[in-house]
């Protein structure tokens, strides 16, 4: 079972 | 003031129809280099970034920098009137609350004119990284876009590996399993249709292809698209845009973040 991740969690928020 | 003015208004269109229905709203940051945007789909799991070199246009004048903050389908909705042939002028006045949108048949002494009333938007604007990817590879868009659609028959996620022999795509769903196998093309005597693929290291990541369907949604504005991939960061697949002279004048890049194994 594979979950989504979020693309924000990757990138800093500025 | 504010001032761009595209006569192959059609890149303006598909610019809009390859976002529209991933981002509801978002802002263009104009400034003297040119036109940009940046905004993630509401559930957060992908990014778009979208350029528009001020060389791309035609006429460009922009004064001060704006932010036009604005409803991305409404504006879709009103350049979709536009002929695929018409010059497309988008202008603002510096303390601007909406913008003018002009539409010129060339063949035509007809002028067509909207206006749309901008929003303040409090966006979170993500700062990217600059990534070494392991894997990066170049085809051509609509093949990219065929795998995506026809792959999305089957399942939800697509597994991309790359590896020494190539690069597979790969999925597997209620009724069964299917994967596409790409080589490396041989010879470049058609740029447009090459397939060229870089392994510094072998990876394996899946992704939604519900997004992926999305992002081919900008097939039309580039014949080649470029993955790029590295292990537990997400995929970026970049559209370069291009004028008549081949120039580079701007790209839509997608990031989408990988799914994990629980």
């Amino acid at each position: 079972k594979s979950s989504q991740t979020r693309i924000d969690s990757f990138f800093k928020v500025l | 003031m504010f001032e761009a003015r595209m006569v192959r208004g059609f890149i303006i269109k598909r610019i809009l129809e390859a976002i529209k229905d991933l981002v509801s709203e978002a802002s263009w940051d104009c400034s003297t280099s040119g036109m940009s945007l940046q905004a993630m789909d509401t559930s957060h799991v992908s990014l778009v970034s979208v350029s528009l070199k001020a060389d791309g246009f035609d006429k460009y004048r922009c004064d001060r920098n704006l932010t036009l903050g604005m409803n991305l389908a409404s504006l879709a909705q009103i350049v979709k009137a536009a002929g695929n042939d018409d010059v497309i002028t988008i202008k603002a006045p510096d303390d601007a609350d909406k913008i003018t949108l002009i539409f010129e048949p060339k063949s035509e002494t007809e002028t067509w004119e909207y206006e749309i009333k901008l929003m303040n938007l409090d966006s979170e604007y993500l700062g990217i990284p600059e990534t070494d990817y392991s894997v990066k590879i170049n085809l051509p868009s609509h093949k990219f876009q065929r795998i995506c659609r026809d792959l999305s028959q089957i399942g939800d996620s697509v597994t991309i590996s790359a590896a020494k022999d190539g690069v597979r795509f790969s999925t597997t769903g209620d009724l069964g399993s299917g994967n596409v196998k790409l080589n490396q093309t041989a010879s470049a005597d058609k740029p447009d249709e090459a397939v060229t693929i870089k392994i510094e290291e072998p990876i394996i990541l899946s992704f939604a292809l519900k997004y992926l369907n999305h992002f081919a949604r900008a097939t039309a504005l580039s014949p080649q698209v470029s993955l790029s991939l590295s292990k537990d960061v997400p995929l970026v697949v970049e559209y370069v845009i291009h004028d008549d002279d081949d120039d580079e004048i701007g790209y839509i890049r997608y990031y989408l973040a990988p799914k994990i194994e629980e």
